[in-house]
């Protein structure tokens, strides 16, 4: 019986023992943040103190890159440099704080700009952050995706989470609706996280989707290799599925795995916060995870994971939970009434492969 | 002789931002210009190559170095932006180490003689004040094949980040 996600919580469901810590030297991690969110040092330092009990961590980010505003704390910032702190526990974090220095900059792009101006940069980046698709330029997200590369081949991993609207909705002319990607997450160049409940909300029970998680394909981008097999056997396997002309079956299908999004305890301004929810919270749980991964592949004299998700689809949901049940949202209309994808056996466009069960997971990405 | 560069060309204003009039011709804004990287695709191909477990290049990373000397910018792309912008007085500007992004500050009436067809706005949205355009922006033929796109003229931020949706939104109870 619980009463809300703690980090105990994710780390019973996830099967991490208290001696699955970091320890490598070079290990690190990092979140982002674009609007004018920040966190706040003693909000950490207090969170710790009440749900950190039962494993070693860092109370203190590391290095916060880019300048923290003043006032209050954002629940955004609060809720990953918790939550990538207790999965990924005790690995030096880094903070990217970009609410733009300048009325005319764009917290982002400055971002990404940062990257490919740091040498030595965490293994392993967080970013909850997204944009409708269709509101960017295919030359923008062209050159974004790049960027994402220019990470990949250096070993570094890019977690964007997939959205808190399931499948979406964009009001066409004439009545017509159709689904609504949201990129980055619908880039074929990061991994992209998605969300899962308790099936007991108060227990720690097998999962199920979270409604709210965002996923579906990209009207933009086609999809890449390593996903065709995954994705065609959930097209020709699955019972029901939206109408064709609310999706593009051969774009890019996000997300490609997922974690508990719902019902979390966040403290912000010093006020333990009940209830909080969304990929945001999944999202820095399973880059910590990763970080871990990373740590023992460090310890063992291995390269960081980098690009997962080449590796990911190959594993073939071995190593993950499967989440079969529910579905997430999509347009209110007389077509689909809401519902947009489900979940099914192995990978689908709600929760991806699963979530992770660390020790299966690390067992796989050791070898 | 201007050439629009239509890829990037969403001039929509998100409806929850308000106008808050036209930005002074000597007040500053900072423009990003994505320079035309070069071996996009070699690029491409390393990176499957170094993520994919069957490949014998698995785990073999680049440095930023590395990264650098795969897609920086032809010198003849360099010279061409920095021409363009030296011939309009636009000289505070700094770039990274890929040296594929170039960040340059300037009046707002040099910008709007550097993109013709821009015309810099404040906008606002609660306490947060943005300077963008609203109209699209084109620049000289000779500099377009050298550009991906100016930042800081047209995205608006999103109305959030994914996530901040604590609640109240379900109420379910035990049993």
């Amino acid at each position: 019986f619980h009463l809300g996600v703690t980090p105990a919580v994710l780390r019973s469901r996830y099967n991490l023992t208290a001696a699955d810590v970091g320890s490598a030297a070079n290990n690190s991690q990092a979140v982002a943040q674009f609007l004018e969110q920040f966190y706040h040092p003693a909000d950490l330092a207090e969170f710790m103190t009440m749900f950190g009990g039962g494993f070693k961590h860092l109370s203190v980010v590391d290095k916060v890159v880019g300048k923290q505003g003043g006032g209050k704390a954002g629940i955004e910032a609060s809720l990953d440099v918790e939550y990538i702190m207790s999965s990924g526990a005790n690995i030096s974090t880094w903070v990217f704080t970009n609410p733009g220095r300048h009325e005319s900059q764009e917290p982002f792009l400055q971002w990404m700009l940062l990257l490919s101006n740091i040498s030595s940069i965490p293994w392993v980046h967080t970013i909850s952050y997204g944009d409708d698709e269709d509101s960017l330029s295919a030359a923008y997200m062209d050159r974004i995706n790049a960027e994402f590369m220019k990470a990949g081949v250096r070993g570094i991993s890019m977690l964007f989470a997939s959205g808190d609207s399931g499948a979406g909705c964009r009001h066409m002319d004439r009545g017509v609706n159709v689904f609504r990607p949201s990129f980055p997450a619908s880039s074929p160049y990061v991994t992209t996280v998605g969300g899962t409940s308790f099936k007991n909300p108060y227990k720690i029970t097998y999962e199920v989707t979270d409604y709210i998680s965002g996923g579906g394909f990209s009207n933009v981008f086609a999809m890449p290799d390593y996903q065709v097999s995954a994705v065609n056997s959930y097209l020709k396997g699955v019972q029901s599925l939206p109408p064709v002309s609310y999706y593009n079956a051969s774009g890019r299908a996000y997300p490609d795995i997922a974690a508990l999004s719902d019902n979390y305890w966040v403290v912000s301004n010093r006020v333990p916060i009940p209830w909080v929810s969304g990929t945001s919270a999944s999202t820095p749980v399973f880059g910590g995870i990763l970080s871990l991964i990373n740590d023992q592949r460090f310890l063992k004299g291995l390269p960081s994971l980098g690009f997962l998700n080449p590796r990911l689809y190959k594993l073939q949901g071995r190593a993950l939970f499967d989440v079969t049940e529910g579905c997430h949202l999509s347009c209110l209309d007389e077509k689909v009434q809401g519902k947009g994808f489900c979940a099914s056996p192995s990978w689908d466009p709600v929760t991806g492969w699963g979530t992770p069960n660390y020790p299966a997971l690390l067992k796989a990405l050791l070898e | 002789h201007a050439a629009y560069l239509e890829a990037d060309q969403d001039t929509t204003v998100p409806e929850d931002w308000v106008h808050a009039g036209r930005v002074s011709p000597v007040e500053e804004v900072e423009l990003t210009f994505a320079l035309k990287q070069q071996n996009v695709e070699r690029l491409r191909e390393l990176l499957q190559q170094v993520s994919d477990p069957d490949s014998d290049q698995y785990g073999k990373y680049l440095t930023l170095e590395e990264v650098t000397s795969l897609v920086r910018p032809s010198d003849l792309t360099q010279k061409a932006i920095l021409l363009w912008l030296n011939s309009h007085g636009v000289t505070n500007c700094h770039t990274v180490l890929t040296q594929d992004f170039l960040q340059c500050l300037m009046p707002v009436q040099v910008a709007e003689m550097l993109l013709p067809g821009s015309e810099f706005h404040r906008y606002t949205r609660g306490d947060r004040s943005l300077i963008r355009s609203a109209s699209p922006y084109a620049v000289h033929n000779d500099v377009s094949q050298h550009l991906d796109f100016v930042g800081g003229v047209h995205r608006f931020p999103p109305k959030s980040e994914v996530g901040k949706s604590w609640s109240g939104r379900r109420q379910t109870s035990p049993g």
